[in-house]
């Protein structure tokens, strides 16, 4: 998968 | 929110429900890091200032105002009303040498160069590393109490049970964040030597006492 930031986390 | 994330936010919400407990108990802020403490604010602020332009869930929106507004307070109980129980001179991690090369990583590792992103990597590189004034202090008396040592262990398993969520999220998600997993398992790492003392002495009922 491509690299995302998981902003959604805390 | 998969049940590892959910487990692990409880846990970093307990670290700090049991870190007011014992200073609120005791009266005092003795064997805490006012520097890991000041560090802390400056991760929540800089990470969760998205407050404002973000919205992912009630659920992350309130852990955000809980983990500004609290970590704010304690540095307000350490800075003001319990000042006479904080030693600064025990104190002594030199944290430019954290926040320096924590701002030039997120300088070169960020998902989008723009203040809000840099910021965030900003917060995430530093929390990985936040810790370390609170543990040379720990390893400079060579002991503490118990409920510091329950607040510490809260803290680093929080940390711990994020990789899990990741390689969970990795799997049914198919997301990978990499500056946040390699963060992540840098400030786990972190506590490898304390959860060691943690687990053989204080679960067992025995002081925390590092070997000399």
């Amino acid at each position: 998968p491509p690299p995302s930031s998981s902003h959604d986390e805390l | 929110m998969n049940l590892f994330r959910l487990l692990g936010d409880l846990s970093h919400l307990a670290s700090i429900l049991v870190l007011l407990h014992k200073i609120q108990t005791s009266r005092s802020c003795r064997g805490i890091s006012f520097k890991t403490q000041a560090l802390y604010v400056a991760v929540f602020v800089a990470r969760y200032l998205d407050l404002f332009w973000r919205y992912i869930s009630l659920y992350n929106s309130a852990m955000k105002v809980f983990f500004i507004g609290s970590s704010c307070y304690i540095l307000y109980l350490m800075k003001y009303r319990y000042r006479p129980t904080n030693d600064p001179s025990i104190d002594t991690f030199r944290i430019e040498y954290l926040l320096v090369p924590c701002a030039i990583l997120s300088l070169i590792f960020n998902y989008n160069f723009m203040p809000t992103e840099i910021l965030w990597s900003f917060s995430i590189f530093l929390e990985s590393v936040a810790i370390l004034p609170q543990l040379f202090m720990l390893q400079r008396t060579g002991e503490a109490e118990a409920i510091t040592t329950h607040y510490l262990a809260a803290l680093g398993i929080y940390r711990a049970l994020y990789i899990p969520n990741w390689i969970y999220r990795y799997f049914t998600e198919g997301v990978i964040d990499p500056i946040a997993v390699t963060a992540g398992i840098v400030q786990t790492g972190l506590y490898l030597d304390f959860f060691y003392v943690y687990f053989t002495k204080v679960l067992q009922g025995q002081k925390f006492e590092l070997p000399a």
